[in-house]
C-alpha cells in the first residue's frame, strides 16, 4: 500500500510518528521513545473492492478493470487495515512496577479495500 | 459540506495539518491506554533510582519480544522492614491483583555485598497481611558463600496476592559458620537506598482469553 500523498484520493496508509515526549508520557513509558501511528484513509470505488492494496498483481488489476466496466450494485467498500503488527512496550504501572508487554495489532502496516 | 474539500474516506471536511496532528496525538493516547488496559496514565509518585531502573531494563531484555499475550514484570520492594528481629526482616511488594492467577514464574533477586562474611543461609516465607505473626508459608531456602546478585526461584502459587495486591515476604537468616553471627545481617543484605534494592522478577500470562488472537475489525 502506498503511503498517502496529499493528492492521493484512493485508499492508502497515512503515516504518523508519535514521540511519547510530545504526549508528556516519557516519565512512565520507558521504551520505545515513540511509535508509528498509521491509519487507513481514501476512497474505495467498486473496482477496487476486495483488492489487497493499490499495487495489486497484474491479474487482480485486469480483474478490477473488468469489474469497473460492469459495475455491480453499488456496495460500499471501505479503506481498512489489512496487515498490523504488535508494539512492545516497557512502562511503569500505577504501583511503580516495571512491566514489559506486547500490545497486539498496534501498528498498521498495510491498507486495502474491504 | 463543500464536496471539493471532502475527506475522501469519511465525507467530512479535510483536516488542516495542525488539526490532524492534534487528533493523531489524542488517538495515540487512547490507543496506548486501551492496549495496556489502563483507564488513565499512571502517576509516578516514587521515581525509581536510575541504577535500579537500569538493572530492571537489563533484566527485561528490551530487545526480546515477549511471547504472545505474556507480560514480564520487575517489582521493587516498597517497604524493607529490618527491625523485626536480628535474624529476620520483611519485604513488602505492591503487585497488581490482576496478576495473581496468571503468574507462572517468580524469582526474588537479592544482592549480597562483597563485605559479607562467611556462608549465608536464608529461608523465605510468605506472610499474611499482618506482621507475619502465626500463619506464614515456607517458600524457598538458599545457601551461598559468594557475593553479588542471587536469584531465588519462588513457587508462583505462593505469591497469590490479596485483593490489595500486597505481598509480604519474610527473610530468615541463619549463620552457618560458628564464628560468624547473623547479627546485623538484615542491615548488611537489604539495601534500602535503592542501588541494590531487592526485587521480584515475574512472568504473567495475560488474563483475557485468546489475547493473542487477531481481532477482526
Amino acid at each position: 500500500t502506498p503511503t498517502c500523498e496529499p493528492e492521493t484520493p484512493l485508499c492508502c496508509r497515512r503515516d504518523h510518528y508519535v514521540d511519547f515526549q510530545e504526549l508528556g508520557w516519557r516519565d512512565w513509558i520507558l521504551q520505545p521513545e515513540g511509535y508509528q501511528l498509521n491509519y487507513c484513509s481514501g476512497q474505495c470505488p467498486p473496482h477496487l473492492a476486495g483488492s489487497p492494496g493499490i499495487a495489486a498483481s497484474f491479474h487482480s488489476a485486469v480483474f478490477s478493470l473488468l469489474k469497473a466496466n460492469n459495475p455491480w450494485p453499488a456496495g460500499s467498500s471501505c479503506c481498512v487495515p489489512t496487515a498490523r503488527r504488535p508494539l512492545s512496550l516497557l512502562y511503569l504501572d500505577h504501583n511503580g512496577n516495571v512491566v514489559k508487554t506486547d500490545v497486539p495489532d498496534m501498528v498498521v502496516e498495510a491498507c486495502g479495500c474491504s | 459540506q463543500s464536496t471539493r474539500s471532502a475527506c475522501p474516506s469519511c465525507g467530512g471536511p479535510t483536516l488542516a495539518p495542525q488539526g490532524e496532528r492534534a487528533l493523531v496525538l489524542e488517538l495515540a493516547k487512547q490507543q496506548i491506554l486501551e492496549g495496556l488496559h489502563l483507564t488513565s496514565r499512571p502517576r509516578i509518585t516514587r521515581p525509581l533510582p536510575q541504577a535500579a531502573l537500569t538493572r530492571a531494563l537489563r533484566r527485561l531484555q528490551p530487545k526480546s519480544m515477549v511471547p504472545g499475550n505474556r507480560e514480564k514484570v520487575i517489582s521493587f520492594a516498597t517497604i524493607i522492614d529490618k527491625s523485626t528481629s536480628t535474624y529476620r526482616s520483611m519485604l513488602t511488594f505492591q503487585l497488581s491483583p490482576l496478576w495473581s492467577h496468571h503468574l507462572y514464574h517468580a524469582r526474588l533477586w537479592l544482592h549480597v555485598p562483597p563485605s559479607f562474611p562467611g556462608t549465608l543461609y536464608l529461608r523465605i516465607f510468605r506472610c499474611g497481611t499482618t506482621r507475619c505473626r502465626g500463619s506464614r508459608t515456607f517458600l524457598a531456602e538458599h545457601q551461598t558463600t559468594s557475593s553479588g546478585w542471587h536469584a531465588l526461584t519462588l513457587p508462583s502459587s505462593g505469591l497469590r496476592s490479596e485483593e490489595s495486591g500486597v505481598v509480604k515476604l519474610q527473610l530468615e537468616f541463619r549463620p552457618l559458620d560458628l564464628n560468624s553471627t547473623a547479627a546485623g545481617l538484615p542491615r548488611l543484605l537489604l539495601d534500602t537506598a535503592g542501588q541494590q534494592r531487592p526485587f521480584l522478577e515475574l512472568k504473567i500470562r495475560a488474563n483475557e482469553p485468546g489475547a493473542g488472537r487477531a481481532r477482526r475489525r
